[in-house]
């Protein structure tokens, strides 16, 4: 069996485990510092009156991410690869088994700050969403496809910067549109919050009674 | 053998290769969208009278960068890896078989969009440079130690954008420092060119007749 294979096996293993646990689970990907923490961060803040929430945050090494998430009030654990440039299905196996599952609706996890090996190691999450960030340019999506290919939501973030930067969000927007059709965009500024709300809809994490 | 000893040895044929042609070169790294292609052609502008320059551009698909980097009116080569994060001496050991060595006295290769992966591929240049951009936040000096360990110089990068994004350029370029003592950093507008010069002192590229 090859690492990818294995990888595979392991994911579907995740994702019975929070099945039956009934617990939502979102891969969160993207590039260095697109705003992935900050997207989790506004997320947590809106839904944890809704959602019992826990994070897991995946960096080479530090624990930054996992102390600004922990702001937001939810548990949250880390994970330091050390040197492996993404997360994958085994350490998030082995990470479920550290959380209470049965006091849990919602589980988010961070991965690596990466657009590409990440999209080729599924972790085992209902869900993935790719978060883009205007300050990388007008190429990052054309240049990256494979990643859109698994992804349910992509977030065009630092909108703000989008006319100081010359970048075209709208066409961004069709790139990735180009590759995966069925993919629904938002665009966000993930510091003041801008967005968030189109996100948790097109996430389908919008708690029942504000539908 | 394992992978990364496969690949030290390429590399280490391919500096042997390009010292018996006395041709410099240059390994630029960085995470997606940092400035990669725009560092490179501000060199090229700048060096292309005191050097005979070719640049290769490292990408998973598309030939953007190297078409970008050509009107600078410098031979180019794009090589699109598929699905591999990063280059490697391999490829590079053959991509150099179809340049004319004969005609060349510096190459300047552009790693693909990655802070993690490129890092453990040496290609075999003479040395390493790390292209960060500020629009990726505070923590991505601390958060990728790695990469830094065998660069001699970083450019950080979209200086102009320091302040809109609360960045402090010196306590990153102090980071920076204490991973690797020796390292020189530079501060960039790799669009509009300040600090290019510095950049290219930095390297050792600065041609004779200007000292
Ligand atoms: N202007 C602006 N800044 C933003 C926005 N979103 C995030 N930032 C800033 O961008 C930087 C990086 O944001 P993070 O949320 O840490 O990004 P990240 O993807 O988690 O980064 P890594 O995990 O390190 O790869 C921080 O300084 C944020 O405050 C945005 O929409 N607009
Ligand atoms: N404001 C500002 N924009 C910059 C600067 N340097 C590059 N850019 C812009 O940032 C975007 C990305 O620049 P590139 O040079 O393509 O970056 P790259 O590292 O080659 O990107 P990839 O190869 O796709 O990973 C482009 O829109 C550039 O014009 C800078 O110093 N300031
Ligand atoms: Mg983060
Ligand atoms: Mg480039
Ligand atoms: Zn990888
Ligand atoms: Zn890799």
């Amino acid at each position: 069996e090859n690492v990818l294979d294995a990888n595979r096996r392991l994911a579907l293993a995740n994702l019975d485990t929070l099945n039956r646990k009934h617990i939502r689970s979102l891969d969160i990907l993207g590039s260095i510092g697109s705003g992935k923490t900050s997207i989790v961060k506004q997320c947590i803040r809106r839904l944890k009156k809704d959602y019992r929430i826990a994070a897991i945050a995946g960096d080479l090494t530090t624990t930054i991410d996992a102390d600004r998430i922990k702001e937001e009030g939810a548990p949250v654990l880390q994970i330091n690869t050390g040197g492996q440039c993404h997360l994958d299905a085994a350490v998030i196996g082995k990470t479920l088994k550290s959380l209470n599952l049965d006091d849990l609706d919602l589980i988010l996890i961070e991965n690596v700050g990466n657009l590409i090996c990440p999209g080729s190691f599924p972790l085992g999450t209902h869900d993935r969403m790719v978060v883009v960030s205007v300050t990388e340019g007008p190429y990052m999506v054309v240049k990256h496809p494979y990643i859109f290919m698994d992804a349910s939501v992509l977030a065009i973030n630092k909108m703000d910067l989008a006319e100081i930067m010359g970048v075209d969000m709208n066409r961004l927007k069709s790139e990735a549109l180009q590759i995966k059709p069925d993919i629904k965009v938002v665009f966000t500024n993930a510091k003041t919050g801008e967005g968030i709300e189109n996100l948790i809809d097109a996430l389908n994490l919008k708690p029942p009674r504000h539908a």
